[in-house]
């Protein structure tokens, strides 16, 4: 794992407050599939770490911003079409999330034939990682390793994740280690 | 869209298209904007750049654009810079591994 220049990370609250753009999304899925994806996303997070996430209506005011942008979108980092860059999001304490709008997300690939879908909830879950402070892993299984297959799915939190995550703010007093590894073990072994 | 002509390209050589692998590199990294010449030679930086790559990338470390490092180049990826600090001799002191 790494972290960013000097180690960012939350400090203001222990509570995050996080919500969807109204405007800027995509139209083929709904509200509430996006809204469904993000809250498992954040749950992976702060199964591992001592921070809450909970979703707000008042997006200008949230810690968390979380839209959909085309092309150049006003922060200097333009998104670049179909595949390429998938998305992108700023370090603490920042909370801008931005998803390509163009490419064609994902929230069931089994429903979604398209060959280049993404899955939303594997882009989200590496993107909070950068909300959180973390920045690109060089292990190819953790979510925090900067590339992802179209039509692949990596949600689930590798060690090297969650030992990035604790050194930033600790562990979550639920979190057992062991069980987290022996599911580890036997992601590993189905893989 | 074209990137097998990579293959067989080696330090001193000159490729058409060279010059956007180094963007792509400074983009994520790996190539200072200062002093980079972005041009289509596949000179010393580009190889250093390389290196980095691959190590950053847990790839095979060869220095050369191998099969290996053209398919994650090429594959959908995450915009934010893979080296947080762009100083390829200090590069590796910002990350903390086990």
């Amino acid at each position: 794992y790494a972290f960013f220049n000097g180690q960012p990370r939350w400090i203001r609250s222990s509570t995050l407050t996080y919500a969807l753009s109204p405007d800027y999304t995509v139209d083929y899925l709904s509200s509430s599939e996006i809204r469904r994806v993000v809250r498992r996303s954040f749950s992976r997070w702060s199964a591992v770490i001592p921070v809450n996430f909970t979703e707000s209506r008042e997006y200008e005011s949230s810690d968390i911003r979380i839209g959909f942008y085309r092309g150049e979108h006003g922060d200097g980092e333009a998104f670049d079409g179909v595949l390429g860059v998938l998305a992108h999001a700023f370090s603490p304490e920042n909370g801008r999330l931005h998803l390509d709008a163009a490419e064609r997300w994902a929230v069931d690939l089994e429903k979604e034939k398209s060959k280049v879908a993404v899955d939303l909830e594997s882009v989200v879950t590496h993107e909070i990682g950068h909300v959180l402070g973390l920045a690109h892993s060089s292990v190819k299984e953790a979510v925090m390793y900067p590339s992802l297959s179209p039509r692949a799915k990596k949600v689930d939190l590798r060690i090297d994740d969650v030992e990035g995550a604790q050194a930033l703010y600790g562990s979550n007093p639920n979190f057992k280690l062991k069980s987290f590894l022996e599911s580890e073990n036997s992601i590993n072994t189905a893989t | 869209r074209n990137f097998a002509r990579f293959l067989d390209a080696g330090k001193g050589s000159e490729v058409t298209g060279m010059s956007e692998l180094k963007k792509y590199l400074n983009r994520f990294g790996y190539l200072p904007s200062s002093d980079t010449d972005f041009t289509d030679f596949f000179d010393d930086q580009f190889v250093s750049a390389l290196i980095l790559y691959q190590k950053r990338l847990g790839l095979p470390v060869t220095g050369n654009l191998d099969s290996d490092t053209i398919s994650s180049i090429i594959s959908p990826r995450c915009g934010m810079s893979d080296v947080v600090k762009i100083n390829r001799s200090t590069a590796e002191l910002h990350s903390t591994r086990r």
